[in-house]
């Protein structure tokens, strides 16, 4: 609140200079956007319930902090892949035909913040396997999981697993940095699309995913798979850029219910 | 002249502190910004306050720029302002953060935390 009263009483008299005259106005004009767009409390508590943070981004928070109080570069680990931003994006992909083998299993990512201006490091998928109940099911064995670009059908990664032998519910971590290296070639519109299957040894025949614990019905939040996009910003971010994003976003939500909300007056005229 | 206590603190006149590192707590919460940072809530960002007079510390890592104003003012106040204590080192924190497509982000953000105070 100290920084908010500077801005707005200093901002018309310091437009006397040789600064932009403008800088002061529109400076006090986006603090009264901020502080206009602040929603009441229980309505911040709906938006802050409404997402829920993954256990591996919370570690990273609490890794790198913990590193930076200590007078580390979070850059000098291995896992940040010399990046200042780690950008995660939940599966919005559904598994249908809920009594026909899962062959295939679609992951979809909508990408769309992701800026340009930022130097792209690294991705990679961490899908969550559960404890099979019904490995019994599976022929015991060494199995193969290959993830592919739902467009090309390239492959990006594979890893094996016996399912007998891992028992232990965990996450399956896939390096999908291949397909982003192109990224323009793999994305249709903003939305981001990997393919995952599985294989029984030394076979080409595609098994069922759930057999293997990659079901997805019945997950929470938590367990959902999500996109790990590793990146570096050249220039100086600074916090009113997320602030205006931020508005932004909320104006565009507020017009598309109010847009919702007049259109189902017009219908309900029309009735 | 004023003569110096034991400390090496001036008696009488009501002199100002000289520029150095103070204390600001920030309260992410408080400024509203928790409904789309998840972490930290609060953190100490310090802030720089006090007065360059003449002489300078070699502490405050003065630019030549600042000596010759500070030298300036101290000749005439009135025609040259005192030289600006502001900060010359700062440190990044890391924020996890909610951006506008509802992806939880980590970010570290360069220039939250005051260092160290110098005159520029």
């Amino acid at each position: 609140s100290q920084s908010a009263a500077i801005i707005s009483s200093s901002g018309p008299k310091r437009s006397k200079g040789t600064r932009n005259p403008h800088d002061g106005q529109r400076s006090s004009k986006f603090l009264k956007e901020i502080l206009a767009s602040s929603p009441s409390l229980s309505r911040r508590e709906d938006f802050r319930n409404a997402v829920v943070p993954h256990d591996y981004m919370i570690s990273i928070y609490r890794t790198y902090s913990a590193a930076e109080k200590l007078g580390l570069n979070a850059s000098f680990f291995r896992s940040s892949k010399s990046a200042n931003t780690i950008t995660s994006f939940v599966d919005r992909g559904k598994d249908d035909l809920l009594h026909s083998p899962l062959r295939r299993q679609t992951y979809l990512f909508d990408v769309s913040t992701l800026s340009d201006k930022e130097e792209l490091v690294g991705a990679e998928l961490r899908i969550f396997r559960k404890a099979p109940g019904d490995f019994l099911m599976s022929p015991p064995g060494l199995y193969n999981i290959h993830l592919l670009s739902c467009r090309s059908e390239k492959l990006l990664d594979s890893r094996s697993l016996d399912v007998q032998d891992s028992q232990k519910p965990g996450w399956e971590v896939l390096d999908v940095w291949g397909m982003f290296k192109n990224r323009h070639h793999t994305t249709q519109g903003n939305q981001l699309c990997l393919q995952l299957k599985g294989t029984f040894g030394q076979s080409d025949s595609e098994t069922d995913l759930r057999h293997l614990g990659f079901g997805r019905n019945g997950r929470p939040q938590q367990e959902k798979a999500i996109l790990v996009v590793y990146t570096r910003s050249k220039k100086r971010e600074n916090l009113f850029n997320e602030m205006k994003e931020k508005i932004k976003s909320r104006g565009s939500r507020r017009s598309e219910e109010e847009e919702g909300s007049l259109q189902f007056k017009a219908r309900r005229r029309r009735r | 002249t004023a003569q110096n206590n034991r400390h090496g603190k001036r008696h009488g006149k009501k002199s100002k502190s000289r520029c150095s590192k103070k204390a600001l707590h920030v309260n992410f919460k408080e400024l509203g910004w928790d409904d789309w940072i998840i972490a930290p809530l609060d953190y100490e960002a310090y802030h720089c306050e006090g007065v360059c007079d003449f002489p300078l510390r070699s502490h405050l890592e003065p630019t030549n720029h600042a000596i010759i104003q500070t030298l300036m003012n101290s000749m005439d106040p009135n025609s040259t302002p005192p030289s600006c204590c502001v900060p010359t080192k700062l440190s990044p924190i890391s924020i996890l953060y909610i951006d506008s497509g509802n992806n939880v982000v980590y970010k570290q953000y360069e220039d939250m935390v005051v260092e160290q105070c110098g005159c520029r």
